[in-house]
């Protein structure tokens, strides 16, 4: 799967793809101060599976646990369960339903899953789906932080790192034999990285074209501008 | 069943029962053709038993190719022409009820020498959802052995079947297994049963027929949504059943008649049925059990949480409840719902938790407030409007009118055990539909001004396997979107689920379910309101009980259903005979004899 980092307090994202292989899971977020963690399974194409090279990789299970409201809600491309308590609530993705609490509200529609928190914190699944006899592609997910500066500083994990101010520096711009991709170096974290400046699409609004967003693509899995490497975000389960 | 005095005169030759179902309406026909072979005219009955749920839409009668079609009229407008020729002596048919759950229509008619007679009898009934499943219940019992024997059952779902399986009481061996077919792919089910002669004797040599029984079929839907919505020709209906919620936990208080006349078998099964439900009860639950005679006794002085240790003691407690005293509904009743109060303005069960009383009584009130419109006074005070109220009533013996109207004003319904070996599993089964409510306070929503002529759209619980169904009409046809919201307060959350349906788009998926009959949607809103309106009229007093019956009374005749405001009646009025027939509705009501004596019998 890949990552777009809208970097706060810059005009400016930085994107990277994680290779892992399926069923790997990942931490995303981890945030101590509010309890929330969210994790996500990757999925793989069903073809080409002896040839990881080719095979691409997907989010097809994200987790997001509130430990103060032992609350647990599985977001799979089939359904979604909430864990509250021991008690359990499972929506398909054909439903249209708002789910409210004290503390939290779910909304489930056919395109997205948007839970959000008390104060603002939100975070959407989006479902995207493909011909439904494609014999290669699976349904997959798009999971996107709304209002993440609602999170806390002291956030980890593959996206949580990134909730605080990251100062970066872009520079050896080069047009290379493709001119949409240049070639760079960025100055992050102590590490001078090359990066080619590429485009991905953010669903959050357009769940069904996605707007292009610009950003400066880190090889590597994301090595150099992640906290250490991005093994360290492998987790042995969802919860 | 088609039969005279003596079978080997009157030769039934053909019995065909054709089910369609289209969207739980089930529209059934049952034509039943026979011949006179005696030298001399011979009255002929024919009796046909249907779900008491079910309302005649039609009945026709054809001798030697000529039809008499059957007119609904207002009671008492068909009671004259009735009583008249009856008087004059004339033959007639009647409905009355029979059994658990059928009532049974019977006509007679007087079929010349040689000539044949066809009967059919046309009903209609919307299928309820319980337990999980629907399910369809035919009597089958032809008096002899029929040439050509079949029931045939197609079933339209556009959700489409997620089960589908016949059973039939009579079925004992491979052979006439052999008879019975079904199937069901995507939107479409279908049920055969065609023996053949041979296979409907009851043994090789024998002349006389073995289907006799029960015959019956379940099915279910595909739930991928928790609702659907179907509109046609302006009408629609909303499907509600949503799955994979958790229960909400219920504060229950069983309030039991042990009076006198509970002796016997009946305190005995009542222990029995507690026992079974005792051990169905969850952790979460809280209860308490009143036990009156001519007093009120109770388990606990509050509710309790069913912990394994309370369930111990609840068990030992039912074990020993005794029959004694007289009945004193009011106190028991009073008893049981100020405890529920209690609990919960001091908080001592859940918050998000629901109440409900079951009482189960086999008499009338006879001791303390005896007075059945005083009783509902007080008791609907006592709860109103918070939860609602079960009745069960025990044998035959009681006023059975009193309970289902007392059940009826506070949100919940009554139900008939009846004094037989399997009553502890009724109560057993009663409690089952009652155990697991997944959603309170259940509210559907419509735009406003976008709707008429609703049916109820409110509901105090949603339990696990049910259906709620709410059907209406839309002013404008034209619209291009239907919007539906349904409210509820889950065990730990608020739910609203939104269905949004393109006009156009259904119009196309619901085309190929012409087949079937367009209309369905239409009658099964007659049928809905019309049942409401009767269920609205048991508690109605002066000018709004005539309103609801004028309602009721116009749906009846506009839709052609017999209800317990109308009468079918078939004349035959060229033959000098005028010989009448006549289909009725029975109801609880308690039967007030007629000023002139015919012969009509009714009631249950």
């Amino acid at each position: 799967p890949h990552f777009i980092i809208q970097v706060r307090g810059k005009k400016d994202a930085i994107c990277f793809n994680i290779d892992e292989e399926p069923g790997t899971v990942l931490r995303l977020i981890q945030d101590p101060i509010t309890g929330l963690t969210v994790n996500g399974q990757i999925i793989g194409d069903q073809g080409n599976s002896s040839n990881s090279k080719n095979r691409k990789t997907y989010l097809g299970k994200v987790g997001i646990v509130n430990s103060p409201m032992d609350l647990r809600i599985e977001v799979t491309t089939e359904k979604i369960t909430l864990h509250n308590g021991a008690a359990q609530s499972t929506f398909s993705w054909l439903d249209t339903v708002t789910v409210t609490s004290e503390r939290f509200s779910v909304k489930i529609n056919r395109e997205a899953t948007v839970v959000s928190f008390g104060k603002g914190i939100t975070f959407k699944v989006i479902l995207h789906q493909v011909w439904k006899k494609h014999h290669i592609h699976l349904h997959f997910l798009g999971f996107y932080v709304l209002d993440s500066d609602k999170m806390s500083t002291k956030s980890h994990g593959l996206l949580g790192q990134f909730f605080r101010p990251l100062a970066f520096q872009v520079s050896d711009l080069n047009p290379g034999n493709d001119p949409s991709k240049i070639h760079a170096t960025m100055l992050v974290k102590k590490h001078r990285l090359a990066v080619t400046r590429g485009y991905q699409k953010d669903y959050r609004k357009d769940v069904h074209n996605g707007t292009q967003v610009g950003c400066w693509f880190v090889h590597n899995n994301g090595q150099g501008v992640i906290d250490g490497v991005h093994s360290d975000y492998i987790v042995s389960d969802l919860f | 069943n088609v039969l005279d005095e003596k079978a080997d005169d009157i030769e039934v030759y053909s019995t065909k029962v054709s089910c369609k179902v289209t969207s739980r309406f089930a529209h059934n026909v049952v034509t039943t053709r026979a011949v006179n072979r005696a030298d001399a005219a011979k009255e002929v009955s024919f009796d046909v038993e249907l779900p008491k749920t079910a309302f005649i839409t039609n009945f026709t009668l054809t001798i030697d190719g000529v039809t008499y079609p059957g007119n609904v009229k207002e009671k008492e407008v068909a009671k004259k022409q009735y009583e008249k020729a009856v008087s004059q002596g004339k033959t007639a048919g009647l409905v009355k009820a029979s059994g658990r759950k059928l009532e049974k229509f019977t006509v007679s008619v007087n079929v010349a020498a040689g000539s044949k007679v066809t009967f059919e009898l046309t009903y209609e009934e919307l299928l309820k959802r319980n337990k999980g499943k629907y399910e369809m219940y035919l009597k089958v019992q032809p008096k002899q052995l029929v040439k050509d024997f079949e029931i045939e059952v197609d079933i339209f779902e556009p959700q489409g079947i997620s089960m589908l399986d016949a059973q039939a009481s009579f079925i004992t061996n491979d052979l006439l297994g052999s008879a019975l077919s079904k199937s069901f792919s995507g939107k479409k089910g279908h049920v055969s049963f065609k023996p053949s002669l041979d296979q409907q004797r009851s043994c090789p040599t024998c002349g006389d027929t073995l289907l006799n029984g029960d015959f019956i079929i379940t099915y279910d839907v595909n739930r991928e949504s928790p609702a659907n919505v179907q509109i046609v020709n302006g009408y629609f209906v909303h499907f509600f059943a949503p799955q994979g919620l958790p229960v909400v936990p219920k504060n229950v208080v069983f309030v039991i008649d042990i009076s006198g006349s509970m002796y016997g078998r009946k305190i005995e099964q009542t222990r029995d049925a507690l026992l079974k439900i005792l051990e169905d009860i969850k952790e979460e639950d809280y209860l308490n059990f009143i036990l009156f005679d001519s007093d009120v006794t109770t388990w606990k002085d509050t509710l309790v949480q069913a912990t394994p240790e309370n369930i111990q003691e609840a068990r030992e407690f039912v074990k020993n409840i005794r029959d004694r005293g007289m009945t004193n509904i009011n106190d028991g009743l009073l008893t049981g719902i100020s405890m529920l109060n209690k609990a919960r303005e001091e908080h001592t069960v859940p918050e998000r938790s629901t109440s409900i009383v079951i009482m189960l009584t086999d008499g009338d009130a006879n001791v303390g407030e005896s007075r059945p419109a005083k009783i509902q006074e007080n008791v609907l005070s006592a709860i109103g409007g918070r939860f609602p109220l079960y009745n069960l009533g025990f044998g035959n013996n009681l006023n059975y009118n009193f309970l289902e109207s007392l059940a009826l004003e506070n949100d919940g319904f009554a139900r008939r055990i009846y004094e037989d070996s399997d009553a502890n599993l009724q109560l057993q089964g009663f409690y089952e539909e009652v155990a697991n409510p997944l959603l309170t306070s259940v509210e559907v929503e419509y735009p406003e001004n976008a709707i008429l002529d609703l049916t109820r759209n409110t509901y105090q619980h949603f339990y696990d396997g049910s259906e709620i169904v709410v059907a209406g009409r839309l002013v404008d046809e034209d619209m291009n979107n239907f919007k539906a919201d349904v409210k509820g307060h889950g065990a730990l959350t608020d739910l609203t689920f939104t269905e949004e349906v393109d006009l156009k788009e259904m119009e196309k998926a619901l085309q190929e379910q012409d087949y079937i009959f367009g209309s369905y949607i239409e009658r099964l809103w007659a049928y809905l309101t019309i049942e409401q309106l009767l269920d609205k009229r048991k508690n109605a007093h002066g000018s709004e009980k005539e309103n609801l019956t004028a309602q009721a009374l116009d749906l009846s005749l506009k839709y052609h259903f017999v209800t317990p405001l109308t009468s079918m009646v078939v004349t035959k009025p060229e033959d000098s005979d005028n010989q009448m027939a006549i289909a009725d509705k029975p109801g609880e009501a308690s039967y007030q004899p007629p000023s002139s004596p015919y012969y009509y019998v009714d009631g249950d």
